[in-house]
């Protein structure tokens, strides 16, 4: 395909975010803008569920948003993690590579970043992710990725506390089983 | 999860990768997305690489690391996104994976695991983005 080029993974709902960044690649926008411009548009989106604000809720019924940008030309990155109560993630991401010698900022402390760089914060729930957490709650807190814990967390919810006998035979990485229905990013 | 890499006129490339990750996770949990050479990799001098699936697997292999540095010894791009994917399938069988892979050249291409993957693409003179469909290997 002749460039400029945008791919990335995904059909559907996500392709707003090839025309954004395609878009932004036309009117002489960098490449690290057109990248930012496409996740961003899947952001506001919330593309499939999975990416933005008001999907995949946590145990704890939160929404929080992981994103890495790359420069190829320099391989420089800046990456968020667990970011709380921003909704730009990938433009938080953006800040930490321009301004600062760090890759990866994480959690409460990546908020604030977030906050001192001038991002809103804001509530990342939506109804559609508190029903989504609460239906998971009622169906006994199935699936989680909870392994080798008291009680049983195949069909119980927690607290749970560690089996005395160590981690259960089942855990991930041991023998490669027991992945499906674990969901995926 | 979306994974994007663009590829500009005069050659330079970016990636990136944004998602809210996995549903019902522990809290603090982060996946392979914000993980340099997992989510994401990109180097102007050879290509780059989008990756989204069972992130808590996938952040153990850096499938688009190994992509990418797949195609610097000079794979094609669909040879070194299989060869990502099954380095991961050889481990863990059941994984749901997607790779998407594109050369400095603009040549692209995607393996998957798991799944039927999709991936999109737009380049010079498309009037619209193209989707495509990916069987599992």
């Amino acid at each position: 395909t002749a460039p400029p080029v945008v791919i990335h993974t995904w059909g559907g709902p996500f392709t707003v975010a090839a025309d954004a960044a395609h878009d932004a690649l036309t009117n002489a926008r960098s490449v690290l803008d057109a990248v930012q411009i496409g996740g961003a548009a899947c952001e506001n989106n919330q593309c499939d569920g999975t990416v933005g604000y008001g999907g995949s809720p946590s145990e704890n019924c939160e929404t929080t948003l992981d994103a890495m940008i790359m420069d190829g030309n320099t391989l420089n990155v800046g990456a968020v993690g667990a970011l709380r109560r921003v909704k730009h993630a990938i433009a938080v991401a953006r800040h930490v590579l321009e301004y600062t010698g760090h890759t990866m900022l994480v959690g409460d402390s990546a908020t604030l970043f977030a906050a001192q760089n001038g991002f809103k914060e804001e509530d990342l729930a939506t109804d559609q992710s508190r029903d989504m957490c609460e239906h998971w709650k009622r169906n006994q807190c199935q699936p989680n990725s909870w392994i080798g814990v008291v009680p049983d967390p195949k069909s119980s919810c927690g607290p749970y506390t560690p089996l005395e006998n160590g981690a259960s035979e089942t855990a991930p990485g041991q023998d490669g089983g027991d992945i499906k229905g674990r969901g995926h990013d | 999860t979306i994974s994007l890499v663009a590829l500009g006129k005069d050659g330079s490339m970016a990636a990136g990768t944004t998602t809210n990750g996995k549903a019902y996770k522990i809290p603090g949990r982060v996946g392979d997305g914000p993980i340099a050479g997992s989510g994401s990799y990109v180097d102007s001098l050879v290509g780059g690489c989008g990756a989204t699936g069972d992130g808590d697997l996938m952040m153990r292999f850096l499938p688009c690391y190994q992509a990418v540095e797949n195609m610097r010894r000079g794979m094609s791009p669909a040879a070194a996104a299989e060869d990502a994917v099954r380095r991961m399938v050889k481990r863990f069988p059941d994984i749901q994976a997607g790779v998407v892979v594109m050369n400095n050249k603009g040549e692209h291409a995607a393996a998957a695991s798991g799944w039927h993957f999709t991936y999109s693409f737009r380049g010079q003179g498309m009037n619209k983005t193209h989707v495509v469909q990916v069987d599992p290997i």
